[in-house]
């Protein structure tokens, strides 16, 4: 309240998933992935701020180290905004071979995001 | 990174652009992309970046695999889910056709069999079989006056034929035969057309071991009813008739799928 009264400077949005398209033409790698055209990677991106609410999805350390830094900004940064939960992507693509491949990668995708 | 990739928009909709924001010359956009390929081609398992040649060929039976995994777009699993097949923990699905040139060999063509050699080396040493299958494809004939019924069996026995496949434990020599196993087999009726799947995996397990020993499979042909060489041999695709046209022969012809294992497993957060 006391940060908004004096400059009105505006609040960092909190940690929260972002959407991310990764378009594989864009690299030009869609000559040899088959499929998909491109996927929603999403990202991790977002103020941890004190205090932690129980949807940041945060760890106990995190609520520590969000605890101290809001007392010593300056000796402790804030917890990170990172993914919490990957799921995999399949990938139907031709190798360096011209052999045809389908192969499921995990973690590719985020799912979920907190303050770690 | 920081000055490579630019995420535009805070919150809405971003896609990966390749920018040059901080030092703009077209040379360090070159070395960002090679970079960028480098990281993501070691992260896909790949030595170097795929130049495929125009039209490849596709098989329909990767496209379904795919469409299958895909399906349910929240539910993907790391490992793929075939039915039927104890491929549980297999992540990565190869296709390998046969080798073409195998088909000008007059040995390969003796009689209703059929020999296939596949070129399996590309398969990463790290990475473990768990299942391989062969898929022939089975055209359907069009029998319209019923067959000779020459003993007391039902006629319904002469639409059936036996597939066997076996597995080629050493070449034949000159004038000699070779040594085989038989390793699996099926019975399927002529009237249909259909895919069939003969489980492989222990050869292929062993030619991926040592690949001095991958000589190859032999795909035969019979009547149910007495054994002998089927009179209807173009009903199962084992090599490109004349008058078959080569899009089709592509769609037709005999493939290996194998499944494979690369041991990376998902992570588990800790608590």
């Amino acid at each position: 309240n006391s940060e908004r009264k004096k400059g009105g400077r505006k609040l960092k949005p909190n940690c929260r998933r972002r959407s991310l398209y990764v378009d594989f033409s864009d690299v030009g790698w869609n000559d040899w992935i088959v499929a998909p055209p491109g996927y929603n990677a999403f990202y991790c991106d977002g103020e941890c701020p004190f205090p932690l609410a129980d949807h940041l999805n945060s760890t106990n350390h995190a609520i520590v180290q969000t605890l101290v830094h809001s007392v010593k900004a300056s000796a402790v940064p804030q917890a990170c905004c990172v993914p919490t939960e990957l799921s995999p992507i399949s990938m139907l693509y031709l190798d360096e071979y011209d052999k045809v491949i389908l192969k499921n990668y995990q973690e590719m995708v985020v799912e979920g995001c907190g303050c770690r | 990174e920081s000055t490579a990739t630019r995420m535009s928009g805070d919150g809405e909709d971003s896609k990966l652009t390749v920018g040059t924001a901080s030092n703009g010359g077209k040379g360090s956009k070159q070395e960002v992309i090679q970079a960028f390929e480098s990281s993501l081609l070691s992260m896909f398992g790949l030595k170097s970046r795929p130049r495929p040649r125009k039209n490849p060929v596709i098989p329909q039976y990767m496209l379904d695999l795919y469409l299958e995994q895909v399906k349910n777009p929240d539910d993907i699993q790391v490992n793929f889910n075939i039915r039927d097949k104890s491929v549980s923990s297999a992540n990565t699905a190869r296709s390998f056709f046969h080798r073409e040139t195998e088909e000008d060999y007059e040995e390969s063509r003796v009689g209703s069999s059929r020999h296939y050699r596949f070129q399996i080396d590309t398969i990463p040493d790290n990475e473990v079989v768990t299942g391989a299958e062969l898929r022939l494809y089975c055209q359907g004939i069009n029998i319209s006056s019923p067959m000779t019924n020459t003993d007391d069996r039902p006629s319904e026995y002469q639409f059936l034929h036996r597939i066997n496949v076996h597995e080629i434990l050493e070449p034949a020599d000159e004038g000699g035969e070779s040594i085989k196993r038989l390793i699996d087999s099926k019975v399927v009726d002529i009237r249909n057309s259909s895919w069939e799947s003969f489980d492989i995996r222990p050869a292929v397990a062993k030619w991926k071991a040592s690949q001095e020993e991958n000589h190859g499979v032999e795909v035969e042909l019979t009547e149910v009813q007495n054994s002998q060489i089927s009179p209807h041999k173009d009903h199962v695709r084992l090599r490109r008739s004349s008058d078959l046209a080569a899009s089709e022969w592509q769609r037709q012809r005999p493939l290996l799928i194998t499944y494979t294992d690369d041991g990376k497993r998902p992570t588990r957060s800790k608590r």
